[in-house]
């Protein structure tokens, strides 16, 4: 229902966080691809718009606790990270 | 005299300097995974 809003939040968080980790180029990919690998179901979700809501706002006031805020995207990114498909035909029966 | 320009401030706030090592150190992890 957000994924336009999230997508757009998300947008705006990145060329924010890019102008402000100019010292380490590799943060920005990073917070990129954990984006990228997240459930598309939290990517939409309300509880996402209201982290980036939150951050963005708060790194834009902010500026020095830049990285506090990025961690704190990615976090809840890795705990959304869309789950593997484990190959478990080969399991034995006991 | 001139006043110095304003320097990076991430250094100064104990609790970003702790995000931003935290999060460099995941990132070196990750990309030696790969």
């Amino acid at each position: 229902a957000f994924q336009a809003e999230n997508e757009q939040l998300f947008a705006d968080f990145l060329a924010c966080c890019s102008q402000l980790t100019e010292e380490h180029p590799e943060v920005v990919p990073y917070l990129t691809g954990r984006h990228q690998k997240a459930s598309p179901a939290f990517l939409g979700s309300a509880e996402f718009r209201n982290v980036l809501s939150r951050c963005l706002t708060r790194v834009q006031a902010r500026h020095h606790k830049v990285y506090v805020y990025i961690n704190e995207v990615c976090t809840v990114l890795k705990a959304n990270t869309q789950r593997r498909k484990l190959a478990i035909s080969a399991v034995p029966a006991p | 005299g001139a006043v110095p320009m304003e320097e990076e401030e991430d250094d100064d706030d104990p609790e970003n300097r702790i995000a931003k090592k935290m999060l460099l150190e995941e990132i070196k992890a990750n990309l030696s995974s790969d």
